[in-house]
């Protein structure tokens, strides 16, 4: 495994979002991943349509919340092609489903794989190698007050709140880190990243882990 | 500062007004504890924390908005059997 992998250097990665007062955030790391994916293949790096997810996965509560898993779920079992985003842009609200024609363009997601990887850092290292960008939950209560620099403390595990895409990590420093991709827009954090030190589980990031294949 | 910084259009002497300057304070007071030194953090590299856009939110109001992911609960890898997957037993 190379000391240092950012999956933004093969240019596999969106520009960061800004949900803004939607509650929203496990459809935006869920459609960043299979964004990510998407590109990995081969395909041109697209922005998919996060409204797309939050109208129409009908298990989760859209604005008001949801689980990346069920949405990873309803994504694999219903074969729902994501759209480009331009087709069905984000309103930072629910709204009701759009249904497009099955000739229309769109990304669907074959499979997923969801771990805990707690205990598994390195482990984890090698799957975001081999998968892509990871969907991962975490406690981000402390973010609220987050500049910049590498989260070592004042995080929980086992409490996630919140959904965020992993697309990197870094060891060549004092501190390994993990590169984490927010949506709360590119004035927060680090560009709108937040790094996350590694091995130790900070904020849960180890705790549920998923990919996408697409 | 802030209102013009983070482009707030709540006005001066108004009951937000007061209500988001009592909480950019105990926003303020919680920096202090989260940037206080601890022995076994790697210092040059730790992260900062200070005012930002969510300043004048309180905790609650910040977890109501923005902590809304909910958790998961999957198997520890590899053991794919103990409810770990990869796909068709997800429902």
């Amino acid at each position: 495994l190379p000391a240092k992998f950012d999956w933004r250097d093969k240019n596999v990665v969106t520009e960061v979002q800004n949900q803004e007062s939607c509650g929203g955030c496990w459809a935006f790391s869920v459609v960043g991943a299979v964004e990510s994916v998407y590109a990995k293949g081969g395909h041109p790096l697209e922005q998919l349509s996060v409204q797309q997810v939050i109208d129409c996965s009908y298990q989760n509560q859209g604005c008001k919340g949801g689980s990346t898993i069920r949405a990873l779920n309803w994504l694999m079992k219903t074969q729902e092609k994501l759209v480009h985003e331009s087709e069905y842009p984000f309103k930072a609200a629910t709204g009701v489903c759009h249904l497009f024609p099955l000739t229309h363009f769109g990304v669907s997601v074959k499979d997923f794989a969801a771990f805990d990887f707690s205990g598994l850092e390195e482990v984890m290292m090698q799957k975001l190698v081999e998968w892509g960008p990871l969907v991962v939950t975490v406690d981000a209560m402390s973010w609220q007050d987050y500049l910049g620099g590498v989260i070592q403390h004042h995080c929980s595990s086992h409490q996630a709140n919140h959904a965020v895409l992993i697309i990197g990590y870094d060891t060549t420093g004092e501190v390994p880190y993990w590169i984490v991709r927010n949506s709360w827009g590119t004035s927060w954090g680090n560009q709108g990243y937040v790094y996350i030190k590694m091995g130790e589980n900070i904020c849960g990031i180890a705790d549920a882990v998923a990919a996408v294949f697409v | 500062v802030f209102t013009e910084r983070y482009n707030r259009s709540y006005s001066a002497n108004t009951h937000e007004y007061f209500l988001r300057m009592i909480n950019l304070q105990e926003s303020m007071k919680r920096h202090q504890l989260l940037n206080a030194p601890s022995p076994d953090i790697s210092c040059n590299m730790s992260a900062r924390y200070g005012i930002n856009q969510f300043s004048d939110l309180s905790p609650k109001e910040f977890r109501e908005q923005y902590l809304t992911g909910e958790p998961a609960k999957v198997s520890q890898y590899p053991n794919q059997k103990a409810g770990g997957h990869r796909s068709e037993d997800m429902a």
